[in-house]
């Protein structure tokens, strides 16, 4: 695993809970908003199930901790989205929150139902930029879910050893989270 | 814009089909170059290994240039290394799959180096 330069992490009191948002202006059509939001719940209660931090949803945008929204080509934050595939999205480091997804990817929520050969996994994408807005970098282990690349119509969405201990050096472990079972349940998965 | 159906299906030496992103899919052509190719339109791959963190701009010349020289050597040594490939120093098959795989337009130089994990 690795870090953001600097190590930045979000500071709160403790217990943390950190808000999200969805933008009301940069949604797309071919996932609907309710949908939209269930992923994101899931893809938030996977890490917070690891580390002592919970995530709430709130309507308030501009009083959000992250910000989450689709966007096509240049959006004004210097990392122009470059249409179908090629680069699918970007999150900013602690305490920025910022969180942009490319609106020109075949999103879906169920690739295996896909018929497009360009779908993209949405939870998959969305657990991978969590990890960013939490502080984490790009990790070389290629099952983890914060390796940089994830190929059309995957779904990875598990969290690894890798991604675990990196979250966990950076908030500490959630009292209710053993590593035992993650192993076990990795270990059955190899098998 | 690209639209979906112009993406190109590439079948991989294990049978696999894979769809490759259609921005990077002309990678695909620069497989098996080494240090002293000079290939048509390398350029472009350095500018993606440039926006990812893994070559600066050159000092001497405008551009990059076409040609596989030493600096882009160094920077495949370091793209292999930072994402788990067979590091050759190469553009083999497996490094040019994963240049052309969608992905996170995170820069890899933003993070500090890899944090190995205790098992």
């Amino acid at each position: 695993y690795a870090y953001f330069n600097g190590k930045p992490r979000w500071t709160r009191g403790a217990p943390m809970t950190l808000t999200y948002a969805f933008s009301p202006y940069n949604m797309i059509d071919r996932v609907s908003v309710p949908e939209i939001r269930a992923v994101f719940k899931r893809a938030f209660s996977r890490w917070a199930s690891v580390i002592p931090v919970s995530f709430q949803e709130t309507p308030q945008y501009d009083k959000a901790d992250i910000t989450i929204g689709f966007y096509l080509g240049d959006h004004g934050d210097g990392e122009p989205f470059d249409g179908v595939l090629g680069v699918l999205a970007h999150a900013f480091s602690p305490q920025n929150g910022r969180f942009h997804l490319d609106a020109a990817e075949m999103w879906s929520v169920d690739v295996e139902r896909e018929e497009s050969r360009v779908a993209v996994d949405l939870e998959s994408v969305a657990t991978h930029e969590i990890g960013h807005v939490l502080g984490l970098g790009h990790s070389s282990v290629k099952e983890a879910v914060m390796y940089p690349s994830l190929s059309p119509r995957r779904k990875k969405v598990d969290l690894k050893i890798d991604d675990v201990a990196g979250v966990q050096s950076l908030y500490g472990s959630n009292p209710n989270f053993s590593f035992s079972s993650l192993l076990q349940s990795q270990n059955s998965f190899n098998a | 814009r690209i639209i979906p159906e112009s993406a190109t299906v590439i079948t991989s030496e294990s049978h696999k089909t894979q769809t490759h992103n259609a921005t990077w899919h002309d990678f695909s052509k620069f497989l098996y170059a080494e240090r002293g190719s000079h290939v048509s339109g390398m350029s472009e791959l350095k500018k993606y290994f440039h926006r990812f963190g893994y070559l600066s701009l050159p000092e001497t010349t405008p551009n990059f240039t076409d040609t596989f020289d030493s600096q882009f050597e160094t920077a495949v040594f370091r793209y292999q290394k930072r994402l788990g490939l067979p590091v050759t120093g190469k553009l083999d098959s497996e490094t040019i799959s994963t240049i052309v795989a969608p992905r996170c337009g995170v820069s890899d130089a933003a993070t500090n180096g890899i944090h190995a994990t205790r098992r």
